[in-house]
C-alpha cells in the first residue's frame, strides 16, 4: 500500500474527487492553505494498492488545472506602496507518494 | 519511530485520544472530511516508537466503533428525486502506518 | 526528496514560514490541535530534496520558540474543582522527516 498526499487547488477538488472515485481510490480533504501565496487549498490524503498508483497519477493530472494567480508587491524606492500585480502559475496538483509499513481498517 | 496517521469518526474523537494517551502516545488532530459522503471526521497524527505501535492499534480498535451511516440517492428512471436512502457502514478507523527517517523535537 | 511534517505553535507560524521560504523549500499549512492540551497550533508540510533537510530542521529550531503555558487541574479530595495551574512546556517544533517514493508536480 501507498499514501499519497496531494496538495490541489480549491477549485479543482470536486472533478478530482470523481475522477479518483472512479478508479476505486477513497479519499480524505484536510483543508489547507498555500505558504507563499496564502490562498485556501486542499490536501488529499488517498491510501491505495501499489497497482493504482498510476492511475491516480493520471486522475489528479486530468482533473487539476493549472491557473495564473495574481500577488500584488509594493515598488521599491516609493514611499507609497503601489500595487503592481505579479503572476505566479499555480497548480495542477502536487503530489507526494510516502511508502506504508501497515495499512489497517480497524 | 514511526507516524500513524489514523482517520476515526468525529463521535470517536475523545474516546481515542484518552486510549492513546493512557498509553504515552501524544496526538495531534487535523480536522477532515471524508470523500465519498462528505461527512466531517478527524485525522489523528501519531507520532510514536516502534515498539508502542502494536499497542497504538490496539487502543484505536476498542475506541473506534463502526457505524452506519444512510445516503439517499434518487431512483433511476424517475422524473422526481425520490429519496432511497442506501446504508453505508463507516468506521472503526483507517490508519496508515508510515516509516520515518528522523524524528525531532526542536 | 522528503517530506517533513513539522508541528509548530501559532505564534511562530509567520516567522518559521518566512525562514523557510529564505531557504528555498514551499510550505501548505494545516490547522491542527494538539491532543493534550488543546490548542490550536499548525502542521506545517514542507516537501523538500534531501540536501535541504538540515537546513530545514535549523530554519524551524530558530523560528519556534519553547513557551510555557498553563493547565489547570482540580485538587484531589476536594469538593470543588479548585484550579491548581500546572505549568506545560510546550514547543519549539515537532518534526517528522518521511521518505518519499515519488515527488510530481503535476
Ligand atoms: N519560494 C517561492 N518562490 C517563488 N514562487 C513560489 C515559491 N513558493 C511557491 N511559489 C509559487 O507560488 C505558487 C503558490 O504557492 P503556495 O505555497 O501558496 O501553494 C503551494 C503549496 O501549498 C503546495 N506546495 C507546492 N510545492 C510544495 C512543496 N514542495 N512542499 C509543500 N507544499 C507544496 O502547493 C501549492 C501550489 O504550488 P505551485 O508550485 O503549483 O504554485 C506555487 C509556485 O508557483
Ligand atoms: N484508502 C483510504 N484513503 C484515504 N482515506 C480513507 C481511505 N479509506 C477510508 N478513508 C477515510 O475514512 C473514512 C471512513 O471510511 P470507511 O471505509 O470506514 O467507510 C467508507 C466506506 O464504507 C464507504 N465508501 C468509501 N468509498 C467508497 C467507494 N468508492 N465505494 C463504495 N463505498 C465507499 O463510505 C464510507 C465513508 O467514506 P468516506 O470517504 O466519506 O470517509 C472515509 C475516508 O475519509
Ligand atoms: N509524538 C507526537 N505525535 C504527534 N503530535 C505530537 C507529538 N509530540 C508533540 N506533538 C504535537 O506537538 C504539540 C506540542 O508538543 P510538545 O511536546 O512541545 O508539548 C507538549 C508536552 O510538553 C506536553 N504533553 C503532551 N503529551 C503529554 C503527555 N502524554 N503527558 C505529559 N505531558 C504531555 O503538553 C504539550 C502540548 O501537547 P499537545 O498534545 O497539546 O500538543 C502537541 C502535539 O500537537
Amino acid at each position: 500500500h501507498l499514501l499519497l498526499m496531494a496538495v490541489v487547488q480549491e477549485q479543482d477538488l470536486d472533478i478530482a474527487t470523481r475522477a479518483l472515485h472512479e478508479i476505486g481510490a477513497s479519499v480524505t480533504f484536510l483543508s489547507s492553505a498555500g505558504g507563499f501565496l496564502g490562498r485556501r487549498n486542499a490536501t488529499l490524503l488517498i491510501g491505495l494498492p501499489e497497482t493504482k498508483e498510476q492511475a491516480a497519477l493520471d486522475a489528479l493530472q486530468t482533473a487539476c488545472r493549472q491557473r495564473i494567480e495574481y500577488m500584488t508587491l509594493p515598488l521599491e524606492g516609493s514611499p507609497m506602496p503601489m500595487p503592481a500585480p505579479v503572476p505566479v502559475t499555480v497548480g495542477g496538483a502536487t503530489v507526494f507518494v510516502l511508502p506504508v509499513e501497515r495499512f489497517e481498517q480497524i
